[in-house]
């Protein structure tokens, strides 16, 4: 998991992709 | 006589219309001297974007976000460049032989071959043609989109039967809107089933030429996108 840190921080954030 | 009016459309069709992301814009750097560094570089800023609009697309997805947080990580890890790929199929449609990366980014054979991007040009201009074969519309496009992600063939799926339930609803949906859009081919869904193999040969092709980029290190390359390119 520390290797794929961001996109595991982005599928834990709750923005939407509309937001973005 | 008006036409007769369209069936409404499932409602996991109508849903994945909905959560379509907004158009992202290439925006090459004016201060950078053209070429194959600058055409690269534009380009993986690009794919960095999207990954994020990616990630935050696929939370929409319905039953998505009901994976654990484990085999979401892995389905994207698979999948994102047949995503990206599809999408710059799908934007390449209305045109001849020009590969649409962004609406500011429209690259024919020749400005391929000046860029360096003759390859990736070469390898997705198939897609595009059996897509335009086929009429494919958008909303076939989005539920594709999604098929793709759910049937990207992880070798770490935790909960199999989840990510077999994600498949199902999603190829139930597609089927649902063939049936009532298109009776008059009831082989239609199958057909468009029939082209996710192309779409990934042409992503490992997209996935190994941007590796080899990474490796020869002359391309700046965002956090995200490398992080993509190793975990395939």
């Amino acid at each position: 998991k520390e290797k794929h840190k961001i996109l595991h921080q982005l599928l834990q954030n709750s923005t939407s992709p509309v937001d973005l | 006589i008006p036409p007769p009016a369209k069936k409404p459309l499932t409602k996991i069709v109508s849903h994945l219309l909905v959560v379509e992301p907004e158009k992202i814009y290439a925006m090459p750097d004016p201060t950078m001297p053209d070429g194959d560094i600058k055409a690269l570089t534009t380009l993986c800023d690009l794919a960095d974007r999207e990954l994020v609009v990616i990630i935050g697309w696929a939370k929409h997805i319905p039953g998505f976000s009901t994976l654990s947080l484990a085999d979401q990580m892995s389905l994207l890890q698979s999948a994102w460049m047949e995503i990206l790929v599809l999408s710059i199929v799908f934007r390449s449609l209305p045109c001849e032989d020009e590969i649409v990366y962004a609406e500011d980014y429209v690259i024919d054979e020749e400005q391929a071959r000046i860029s360096g991007l003759l390859d990736l040009h070469v390898a997705i201009l198939p897609l595009v043609r059996r897509y335009k074969k086929l009429r494919m519309e958008k909303e076939e496009f989005v539920t594709l989109k999604a098929i793709a992600l759910a049937n990207s063939d992880s070798m770490h799926i935790e909960n199999i039967e989840a990510v077999q339930r994600l498949q199902d609803s999603l190829h139930e949906a597609l089927q649902d809107f063939e049936g009532s859009q298109h009776p008059e081919d009831p082989r239609r869904a199958g057909k468009l089933l029939m082209t996710l193999p192309l779409l990934r040969q042409t992503a490992t092709k997209a996935v190994q030429h941007f590796y080899s980029i990474k490796m020869q290190g002359k391309v700046p390359m965002h956090k995200l996108f490398l992080e993509m390119l190793e975990a395939k």
